[in-house]
């Protein structure tokens, strides 16, 4: 099964 | 001191409308460009970016970049009140917690004025990058709607694949399976019923139909909405305000591990 990844895991942090 | 306004008060109570479910809490920053606001949901797994741009104000003044945390519940309450054309003026100055909505009449014979308490919201921001998309649809947003809430009665999650003939939406559950194929279609009367494939190459991504379902109920405020997806990356979804600017979802892909 694909697992839900969380959004900040590709977008850094500012 | 903070003040805009606003031709349709309409405007702002549909777009609180089609985010407050996604994120109850946000700070709108407000500065000479216009007012944004970038929030995650509660799970982290999607994000909301919203761009009113200061030039699609009837009228617009920001001494000073500000910021103003709202629960979106509680201006969406405040919002309600206004009448379906009255104006809107928004007003704040860092000397006190409040921001006021002025509803204005077409005629200006009612005049309604509604503070609403600020508070203080720790957030995060994250950067998003200027990339490049494997492949861009632009669709009908009430057709877009459509496909996830009927995939929704059929799964939780939704396959995406693009190739350069056409964009399939597919899900499957315990009652069985379900493919919804869109072909390009550019020969339409209106601009906004062209189902638009741009394709720099194929990409196929799985995503919870829950978060596109919610995306969705911005349908109403643009006539198509924009699909960007790479290959392992969050997909955009976007809605045009026209002359002001858009909301933007992003929403993280379920990945193999």
């Amino acid at each position: 099964q694909p697992q839900q990844r969380g959004i900040s895991s590709f977008f850094g942090r500012q | 001191m903070f003040e805009a306004q606003m031709a349709q008060a309409a405007l702002l109570k549909q777009i609180i409308e089609s985010i407050r479910e996604l994120i109850t809490e946000a700070t709108f920053e407000v500065s000479g460009t216009g007012m944004m606001l970038q929030a995650m949901d509660s799970s982290h797994v999607s994000l909301v970016a919203l761009n009113l741009r200061s030039d699609g104000f009837q009228l617009f003044r920001a001494d000073r970049p500000f910021s103003m945390g709202m629960n979106l519940n509680h201006m969406a309450k405040m919002l309600k009140c206004a009448g379906k054309d009255d104006t809107l003026t928004m007003r704040a100055d860092e000397a006190n917690d409040l921001v006021t909505f002025l509803f204005e009449s077409p005629g200006n014979e009612r005049l309604a004025e509604f503070e609403l308490k600020l508070m203080d919201i720790t957030s995060e921001n994250l950067g998003i990058p200027d990339a490049e998309y494997s492949a861009t649809v632009s669709m009908p947003s009430a057709e877009f709607q459509r496909i996830v809430k009927d995939l929704g009665s059929i799964g939780d999650t939704v396959e995406i694949t693009v190739t350069k003939d056409d964009v399939r939406f597919a899900a499957s559950g315990d009652i069985g399976n379900a493919t919804i194929k869109c072909r390009q279609l550019l020969d339409t009367e209106k601009p906004e019923d062209r189902t638009l494939i741009e394709m720099v190459e194929p990409v196929n991504l799985t995503f919870a139909l829950r978060y596109l379902i919610n995306f969705s109920k911005a349908t109403s405020l643009a006539p198509s909405v924009t699909i960007k997806l790479s290959t392992e990356m969050p997909v955009v979804v976007e809605y045009k305000l026209s002359d002001i600017g858009y909301v933007r979802f992003y929403l993280a892909p379920k990945i193999e591990d």
